[in-house]
Order: structure tokens, then sequence, then C-alpha cells
């Protein structure tokens, strides 16, 4: 399960604050998994007291809601991303971020099936750059794309351009995936699905043997 | 009820604020203007001495705004926070309680958060439904009654507007987790004023968040 609570002293009308808190929750909470599994608790609540003192923000389109529209999903993804960072068992986060997709919504779905791929995750868990796997659960999101567009970067070394994969040096991916893990660091991982405006990250962990220890032991 | 330090003693998540207009500060869900917190034990768990029962209160009516998780096997304060969302646009506290998850226990479960709603606006002195409420734990089990009801009245007594403060409550809402994780951030808006933005959150297995 996660909870979250949000304070905020802005001075905000309840239609702006609700509209933020439901964009925010999108682009931090709902984009991050661990399991694939959906809580029955789940629940983000915000609660704006309004003792900053600052002219009512009652126009969602004013430059002042924009700013703490994109204040509160700055924290909430902060918050988001120490839980896939918490996730049971984990040795590293992982980042997908998704370009190219015909919408920000699309490239969310993608990335956050690359960063939920149990095959994915357990080969991150074993340093194994396996780009496949990821581009199986790109494939799998049930977002349409040209399979010969996509592209696969991991940390700093291009795995696919192109739909094709390329002959990187794989001791040196391996290498980073370790090093990474060795620190509960945070893994890379760059889709490209074609050339539209869409953007969208998701958030994850690789899956070790310990998840299924704990899961065994403890009852929910 | 206890605030005992070693019943809140665990490490803190990694900062991972993406960077922006903003700059982060100390303080987690007591950063901004306005808010009190606490966190304490009150043998809501099933075993150890963790923290299990945090309270978040507005010191006037705030403005409030949710999203709740989208399955249909929803808890029962996922159920009750739904509800008063309908009739109110501002609220004055939210409890949350670690231990059991109050879901799956029908009708009885709906009852017990409405009395653990009622017994918090009595010691806060305000309206039921100013009064949100969330759980995690065990799934399909009574919350434990016997020591929620006793230890609500004992809770004003013990919130601050400190880190400290804000920290216990951050550990008081977890289960597996293995850190605490709260964070704030502090912008200027156009107009020149200062906003703050505090939070917490818990989680660590069964993470899929769908909420609406």
């Amino acid at each position: 399960t996660m909870l979250g609570v949000v304070t905020c002293d802005a001075a905000v009308s309840p239609e702006v604050w609700t509209g933020i808190v439901k964009r925010a929750s999108v682009a931090s909470f709902n984009s991050i998994t661990v399991d694939g599994d959906t809580s029955t608790n789940d629940c983000v609540i915000g609660l704006a007291s309004g003792a900053a003192g600052n002219a009512p923000i009652t126009d969602p389109a004013s430059k002042d809601a924009q700013l703490l529209d994109a204040a509160v999903t700055a924290l909430m993804q902060g918050l988001a991303k120490s839980i896939a960072w918490d996730g049971e068992g984990a040795t590293c986060l992982l980042e997908i971020e998704v370009t190219g997709a015909a919408s920000d919504a699309d490239a969310r779905v993608i990335a956050r099936s690359v960063a939920g791929s149990s095959l994915a995750k357990s080969a991150f868990f074993g340093h194994d750059p396996n780009w496949g796997r990821i581009a199986a659960a790109a494939g799998y999101s049930g977002i349409i794309f040209d399979q010969a567009e996509l592209g696969v970067r991991l940390g700093s070394m291009t795995l696919m351009k192109d739909g094709q994969p390329l002959a990187f040096d794989k001791a040196a991916a391996n290498k980073y995936l370790k090093d990474t893990c060795a620190v509960h660091g945070t893994v890379q991982v760059f889709v490209t699905v074609g050339k539209g405006p869409g953007k969208g990250m998701a958030w994850g962990c690789d899956l070790s043997y310990d998840y299924v220890k704990i899961n065994a032991e403890y009852t929910t | 009820v206890s605030t005992d330090a070693e019943s809140f003693v665990i490490p803190a998540a990694p900062d991972l604020i993406p960077d922006g207009a903003w700059t982060k500060v100390e303080g987690g869900v007591c950063a901004a203007k306005g808010f009190k917190a606490t966190g304490v034990y009150a043998g809501l768990r099933a075993s150890g001495k963790k923290g299990d029962l945090a309270l978040v209160v507005a010191d006037a009516p705030a403005v409030v705004a949710g999203t709740f998780t989208q399955n249909v096997m929803c808890a029962a304060p996922v159920l009750y926070c739904k509800d008063v969302l309908k009739r109110r646009k501002t609220v004055r506290a939210v409890m949350t309680n670690a231990g059991q998850a109050n879901a799956a226990t029908g009708t009885q479960g709906y009852e017990d958060s409405v009395a653990c709603a009622a017994a918090l606006a009595a010691a806060l002195g305000v309206e039921a439904d100013d009064v949100l409420l969330q759980s995690t734990g065990v799934i399909g089990r009574r919350m434990k009654m016997e020591a929620f009801l006793p230890a609500i009245p004992q809770l004003p007594a013990s919130l601050g507007a400190t880190t400290a403060d804000a920290h216990r409550a951050a550990v008081a809402i977890t289960t597996t987790d293995l850190v605490s994780k709260e964070a704030a951030l502090r912008v200027q808006l156009s107009s020149g004023a200062t906003v703050t933005v505090g939070g917490m959150c818990k989680g660590s297995g069964m993470i899929h968040p769908n909420m609406a």
C-alpha cells in the first residue's frame, strides 16, 4: 500500500487545488510500480492552509497556479520515487524515460510497462543489460508504435537504435548496473518510440530473491 | 501511547526530488505554515514497537483534495474519505494507522472508521467531517479498536510543528518500509509570496497505484 499526505500553505481555491493534486498524483504515484499489485488502500490527501498569505490562486492557467502545480508535482515525484527506491528487496531504483510517443499519457503507459516487467526487473537485479526484455515490455504496453523506430539507451550506452540492436560494450553495461546496484543508486533507461511529442517517466525497482522472501513471510 | 525515540528510529530515504525552481527544505508535513503533526506507538501493530499512529492537523480549515485507489475491494477508510469529500471542501485532520488495513472488513470496518473519526473529532473539538482517515497493514482483519480508541484522545497533546514531529508521523505510517519518506520544498510565486509544500508517504510492497 502507498499512502501520502501533502501539506501546502498556499491560498488556493478548491477547484485549482483539486486539479493540482490530481495531475501531480498521476505524474508521480500513478507512475511507480514495485510488484504490479494495486492496493486496497492507496490514497493521497492534499491539504492547503492558505497561511502563506499569498493572493488566492483561483485561475488554473495563471503563472502562480502553474508554479504551484510544478512544485507539488516535484514534491510528489520525490516521494513516489522514494517508494520505488525502497521497493521490497530492491537493490536499485529504475527510472524509465520514454520519448517520441503520440502523447504524454501514452509515454507514461510505455514507461510503466517497462518498469513493471518482471523479466526486465530480474535482468537488472542480475546486472544483465537485456535490451530485448525492455523492447518486449514496451511492445506489449498496449500503445501502438513502429518497431522500426524503437531505441533503447541504458545510462549513457545505446543498446538499440531504429529497431535494431547495436554492438554495445556489454562489459561496460554490466559494470554500470553492478556499480549502480552496489550503492542502491538509480539505473536510467531511455526508450524512444518514434517522433511524437509525448514524453513520460515511470519508476520501479529491480526484482530480487528478497522480494519473494519478504512476501512469503509477511501477511498482507 | 508512547513517543519514545526508539519507536521512531529508522533511516531516511534519499532526496529524490527533481531540480527546479524551488528550494528543498526540512520539515516534512510540518514545513508548510499552519500544520502540526505527531506520530505515536499505540500498540496497533501485530509485532514490534515502531510507531503506528500518525496525525496531521491544520490549525484552521484547509482546502482538501484526494486521490484514491480504483481497486473495487477498496478499504473502509477510502470509502469514508470519499464520502466526506462529497460533502466538504475543507477539513482539519488526517489520521493514519499502520497495522491493519481495515480492508475487506465489511460494514463493521466502515463503522470502525466512523468511530475513529468521531473520537478524533471529539478530541480536537471539530466536526467528524473535518477528519479524514488512512489505514495500512493486514487486509481482512478488524482494527485493534481496544487499543485504537483509547489512544485517540491522547494524540492532540503530542502534536507539534517541528521537523521531529513530522518525522514521527512519517515513521508511524510505515509498514515494511526500511526508510521513512518525507520531503518539503519552497517556491516563490510571481507575486513575490513564498509558498511551502511538504509531504510524507509510505510504501514498499503491493505498489502499483492507479488512483483517481
